[in-house]
């Protein structure tokens, strides 16, 4: 996360690393006791679910508790030269207990909208800048969404961004996602305060770049997909 | 030639000194193990966690009371917390009573049954009264006052849940994290 903040205790309990021998590679958000969501490209390089264990809790080093990988399910139409439909289900070996600390996030329903320049939150355990260090405690960004048209525009993504996507950043720059943010969750909050899983973190140019915000996976669009594998 | 050693008995003479010194540790220590045993006899509170089901005749089941999100399961979710709520506030377990939480909402033949999740932290000491105790609370107030709630008689009524399961089951709601946006003050 460029330009963020560490979290507090217990503010994103649906956050988990996805990990291969120790070393966190992406972000992922709890759905359910035995369910993750997170990007497709984080399985771009290993495929094997036997590879992967995924950490809960705020800080890499001491985890609430961690779970191996059961199965990776990535979506049927990804393709790893592409940036479409960038989005995978990954199974537990078995359930987590939920506490204060690890629960779940909600998934909003397919009909649900949101506004350009609604307030939303991006966190993860990526790099601090483009090709900087990355941190052991998990960090927090607040971003606004970015509507499509303007991130379509020729001098910001000139077109690259399709239905499946979300644009949320500031064409302004600084205050972003970064490398290793990847799988991880964008969140919005409702008046309940509950807070929904709107985007998942897929890919940008740089980070905190001018005319170069974060895109996530629009997590409405795949919502038929993810209760077609999950149930959830 | 052998000659005895003359043996000088010395007497060891505490200094005035030491004397208060090792008298004021020593009231110290009893102190600190007085203290702590009225902590943990008196102060250490401990988590009891209960299931307790009621009857709401007045509500018919609907299929939304299964929907997670839907504002009927939501809104009915709030009215029996705040039930419950008002119950244990204006009773003896007012200081002991932490929070409730509907878990899940079942059809009935005449009406709707909901199963509830009661949380209460209260000294150790007095915990073997507690049951008997939210009990005799909710039986008291449910057929005095005006409450949609009733007690469901098919089930015993107080149930201890392991805190484990029941932080599990209380924390399955989804969503809950920051409090955002942060309360003007």
């Amino acid at each position: 996360i460029a330009d963020g903040k560490p979290a507090d205790k217990a503010s994103w309990p649906w956050q988990s690393s996805l990990q291969v021998e120790g070393i966190h590679l992406c972000g992922a958000s709890l759905i359910g006791s035995q369910w993750l969501v997170t990007s497709a490209h984080c399985f771009d390089n290993y495929k094997n679910p036997k590879l992967w264990t995924v950490s809960f809790g705020r800080t890499l080093s001491s985890p609430l508790t961690t779970r191996k990988v059961e199965s990776i399910i990535v979506h049927e139409n990804y393709a790893s030269h592409k940036h479409d439909d960038d989005i995978a289900v990954v199974k537990l070996s078995s359930p987590v207990l939920f506490s204060e600390n690890l629960h779940r996030v909600c998934l909003p329903d397919a009909t649900f909208q949101v506004l350009p320049k609604s307030k939303v939150f991006v966190t993860g355990w990526g790099a601090l800048k483009a090709n900087g260090p990355f941190p052991n405690s998990l960090q927090e960004v607040e971003i606004e969404i970015i509507s499509n048209d303007v991130c379509n525009q020729v001098n910001v993504y000139g077109g690259a961004i399709s239905s499946g996507m979300i644009c949320a950043g500031f064409l302004t720059g600084k205050l972003d996602a970064c490398e290793g943010d990847s799988g991880g969750p964008l969140v919005i909050s409702d008046n309940r305060n509950k807070w929904y899983l709107l985007g998942i973190v897929s890919w940008g140019i740089d980070c905190g770049k001018e005319n170069k915000p974060g895109i996530y996976t629009r997590v409405t669009h795949y919502r038929d997909w993810i209760k077609s594998k999950t149930s959830i | 030639m052998y000659q005895p050693g003359i043996l000088v008995r010395r007497k060891r003479v505490w200094k005035p000194w030491t004397v208060a010194l090792i008298t004021v540790a020593l009231l110290l220590a009893l102190a600190v193990l007085i203290g702590l045993l009225v902590y943990f006899l008196v102060y250490d509170e401990k988590t009891h966690y209960y299931q307790a089901s009621f009857w709401i005749p007045s509500i018919n089941y609907s299929s939304d009371l299964s929907k997670e999100q839907s504002k009927f399961r939501t809104g009915l979710k709030q009215k029996i917390s705040n039930e419950i709520d008002v119950i244990f506030q204006r009773s003896s377990l007012k200081h002991h009573y932490v929070k409730s939480q509907v878990v899940n909402f079942r059809p009935s033949n005449d009406g709707v049954k909901a199963d509830v999740l009661i949380k209460f932290q209260i000294p150790r000491k007095n915990a073997g009264t507690l049951k008997r105790q939210a009990d005799n609370i909710l039986q008291e107030k449910l057929q005095s006052s005006q409450s949609i709630l009733k007690r469901d008689a098919s089930l015993p009524y107080l149930r201890e849940m392991n805190a484990a399961q029941a932080e599990h089951i209380l924390n399955s709601d989804c969503g809950s994290g920051m409090e955002y946006p942060p309360i003007a003050r």
